[in-house]
């Protein structure tokens, strides 16, 4: 699973 | 997706609430000032990335947004909270800050200056609460909308859970920094969501234990 932050997030 | 949309929404709705009530009320009486400087604290260190990366226009719209009533927001606590004799907001916040900053230094997606911050910005937000609910507890009672406004802020982080559930398997993607910082910061609510429900839904005044 990709770990990537959710740096689309708020 | 709908969980995301609606946290954001309840995220505006109660900074809406809060900037509503203290500029009819024309007081800070019930707010607490540190937990709204520990909100601009986070929202300036997890959003500098405004500086240098770009995601959408509702994202960039909203993290100014963000940002921008954060500030005003202590603008007028500060004007209004001189007024008041009795002004129970003494949490002491460095207990916060540097804790979160430590942790900040420990687990991050990177030892970069960028993802120390945005790691140090989520765990200061599971925690920023803190203050306005220690004053609630020490008022004993407080007026139906800034339990309103409090509620609608615990929400926001309580609906990017099951958010985080569908990008899961939606999109493959989990992120464990913000999804155990999300959860602390809702069980830090746990008990006010619990005391919310039983007085406010059920329609009876409203007081901490």
């Amino acid at each position: 699973k990709n770990s990537q932050p959710l740096k689309d997030e708020l | 997706n709908i969980f995301r949309i609606a946290g954001d929404l309840s995220h505006l709705v109660s900074i809406f609430i809060l900037i509503n009530t203290i500029n009819v009320k024309k007081s800070a009486q019930g707010i607490s000032l540190k937990t709204n400087i520990l909100y601009a604290v986070v929202f300036v260190t997890r959003y500098v990335d405004l500086l240098y990366s770009y995601t959408s226009l509702y994202n960039t719209l909203m993290k100014i947004f963000f940002i921008s009533s954060s500030i005003y927001t202590i603008v007028m606590l500060k004007k209004y909270s001189k007024n008041i004799q009795q002004y129970n907001d003494d949490f002491k916040i460095e207990y916060l800050i540097a804790p979160s900053f430590v942790l900040g230094l420990i687990f991050n997606h990177g030892f970069k200056f960028s993802e120390i911050l945005w790691s140090f910005s989520l765990w200061l937000e599971s925690v920023s609460i803190l203050p306005q609910l220690f004053m609630l507890q020490k008022s004993g009672e407080s007026q139906l909308l800034t339990t309103h406004y409090i509620f609608a802020l615990g929400l926001y982080r309580a609906l990017y859970i099951p958010n985080w559930i569908y990008r899961y398997f939606a999109e493959g993607r989990f992120d464990k920094l913000a999804i155990t910082t999300g959860i602390i910061q809702t069980l830090v609510y746990s008990d006010f969501f619990y005391v919310y429900y039983q007085k406010v839904i059920k329609n009876i005044g409203f007081s901490l234990p």
